[in-house]
């Protein structure tokens, strides 16, 4: 028993855990350390993504801006193209410029958000089919000229006097230029085609614009009508002038202007300007003008009833 | 981290609405083209 007593048999084990708490860490701290080296690799994985989507961007931003480089050095060549053809056809020259108007409204309409997004394939070929159409509808127009004549301050009249007889059908005003456009028709019509626009000009009020669509298939009146002296006589079909940008038709098509306003002398016209002031020209001027006043009854009793009254005056100042 | 996360996100942004712009150009440019083209055809 003694034997027994001397041996120790306690395992001297802790029956008390918690003796150490403090010493070792909280589940909770634990756990914030976790989720913090979580959040790390996590921003650091977001990070890399967001790189890599960067990268991508980069290289598609970079794609595309090469692809537009090609394509604008195409669309210039291919424009140059179209502007030396024109110059060498100039009755082609109001259709595209029509057609150009319409490209760069476009333009503008999407660069003004008008709506032209990545996968716009049906749309523009939609308005290729459009502009198709309309450039064949343009090309079956008949002839467009248009004479630019100036007319005094108080003459508020819309009548080009051109020779040919017409009858007028309409009159409209719009919203962008105020002062009305009569609409004529040859009085040959509905044999003879040509329709006649005259509108006074939106920079110019004292200039009326007459826009002619079509050809005469008749021969022009033998007898010129008399011309006032607010309206010049014009004859078509005489000389071609170049085209004003500043005034437009509504009406599409090759185009052929007369201008009557400038009394600027042009240098492509300083052949016809000399022979204009060739003596044997302004004889013919003046017999023209002659033959003109006196077929114009008007103008025959105006003067008729100036010499009467000078001659009565001249007697009332006798007696 | 946190501010270079934000700064890629800016700089990408940026990117994507260039891109957008460029496309938008891609797109003009392209109908432009094509009726151009067509015109001459």
């Amino acid at each position: 028993m003694e034997y027994f007593s001397l041996v120790d048999t306690s395992l001297d084990l802790n029956a008390n855990p918690l003796r150490h708490i403090d010493e070792v860490p909280d589940n909770k701290e634990i756990q914030s350390t976790f989720l913090e080296l979580g959040r790390k690799i996590s921003a650091k994985e977001e990070n890399r993504a967001l790189m890599e989507e960067l990268n991508r961007v980069s290289a598609e931003n970079k794609k595309l801006t090469g692809m537009l480089t090609v394509l604008c050095e195409n669309y210039n060549a291919l424009r140059s193209q179209l502007m030396d053809y024109v110059s060498k056809n100039p009755v082609v020259e109001q259709v595209v410029v029509g057609k150009k108007r319409k490209a760069d409204s476009t333009a503008t309409a999407t660069a003004n958000g008008g709506g032209a997004n990545g996968g716009g394939n049906s749309e523009s070929s939609s308005s290729d089919e459009d502009s198709c159409k309309k450039t064949k509808g343009e090309h079956v127009k008949a002839k467009i000229s248009r004479v630019y004549v100036r007319t005094e301050a108080n003459d508020t009249s819309l009548i080009v006097k051109d020779g040919y007889q017409w009858r007028k059908y309409g009159q409209k005003v719009t919203r962008d230029n105020p002062s009305p456009r009569a609409y004529f028709k040859c009085a040959f019509a509905p044999s003879c085609p040509v329709k006649k626009k005259v509108q006074r000009s939106i920079e110019d009020q004292s200039v009326l614009v007459a826009t002619y669509e079509g050809e005469h298939n008749h021969p022009h009146p033998s007898r010129v009508e008399s011309t006032p002296s607010s309206n010049r006589c014009v004859t078509l079909g005489g000389s071609a002038a170049p085209f004003p940008a500043s005034l437009s038709s509504s009406f599409p098509g090759p185009t052929i202007t007369l201008d009557l306003t400038k009394s600027k002398p042009n240098p492509d016209s300083k052949n016809s300007n000399q022979a204009m002031n060739s003596p044997e020209f302004q004889q013919f001027f003046v017999e023209q003008m002659a033959s003109s006043l006196t077929k114009d009854p008007s103008f025959k009793a105006a003067l008729a009833a100036a010499i009467s009254g000078r001659f009565l005056q001249q007697n009332q100042t006798e007696k | 981290v946190k501010q270079e996360a934000s700064a890629l996100v800016e700089e990408l942004n940026r990117v994507n609405a260039e891109n957008k712009k460029l496309t938008e150009m891609l797109t003009v440019l392209c109908e432009n083209y094509n009726a151009l083209q067509r015109h001459l055809m």
